[in-house]
């Protein structure tokens, strides 16, 4: 493990942390959007059957129940908290699930490098993380008033995306015989979906203004 | 080989 890597983990982490607090803190999961939340429920569970056949590391193994229990977490408080889930902006997260996971699941089934269940589900979630953030950028362009905490989940997750990209440079640099370009692909498109993003947030935060997406 | 190695990523 590098310490591009390293940081992208903790990155990726952080930005959770911080979805978990502000909904906790505040009650309200507004800006939130519970379609990408269950979007990477759905990229966490088709990535980590792994977690009952093949022990990586301690680390890989808490990691990865750590990705899962918080994200379940946020869907329960979203859809069932009775308090916070008065809060979820329904008419605004409109974003069609099958527009993402249909054109998802049929680029796996056509390009993967095994075809077997495991491993066609495990590139389904390499290619839905990649959009995953789609339905929560437009609900955020929708939102005229952007949360500090919610703007910052979404710095801190293109971060972690952008820090992985510097960990396969490293690790092909580094290790022989180290490709993956299904992954690489997936995971530059998925770090280019944050440009616009990123744009907008480091130019709200030189100005000292409030964020807001053009729409 | 590649494949398994790719796995220990998040």
């Amino acid at each position: 493990m590098n310490i591009f890597r390293l940081a992208g983990d903790m990155t990726h982490l952080l930005s959770i942390l911080v979805l978990l607090l502000k909904i906790n803190a505040t009650r309200s999961c507004r800006g939130v959007s519970l379609k990408t939340q269950e979007l990477y429920a759905l990229v966490f569970v088709c990535r980590y059957l792994d977690l009952f056949t093949n022990f990586i590391s301690m680390y890989n193994t808490i990691m990865k129940i750590i990705f899962l229990a918080s994200t379940f977490t946020i869907i329960y408080w979203m859809r069932f908290h009775k308090v916070i889930r008065v809060t979820y902006d329904r008419e605004q997260d409109t974003f069609r699930y099958q527009f993402l996971v249909l054109p998802c699941l049929v680029l796996a089934l056509l390009l993967n490098s095994e075809f077997t269940v495991m491993e066609v589900l495990w590139t389904f979630s390499i290619y839905l993380e990649a959009v995953a953030i789609l339905p929560q950028l437009v609900l955020l362009q929708r939102t005229n008033n952007i949360d500090n905490l919610t703007g910052n989940y979404v710095f801190l997750l293109g971060s972690y995306r952008a820090l992985y990209i510097l960990n396969w440079i490293y690790r092909f640099l580094t290790e022989p015989n180290y490709r993956q370009y299904l992954v690489w692909i997936s995971g530059i498109v998925q770090t280019i979906i944050y440009i616009d993003f990123f744009y907008y947030y480091i130019k709200s935060w030189k100005n000292n203004e409030k964020l807001s997406l053009p729409a | 080989e590649s494949v398994a190695e790719e796995k220990d990523e998040l």
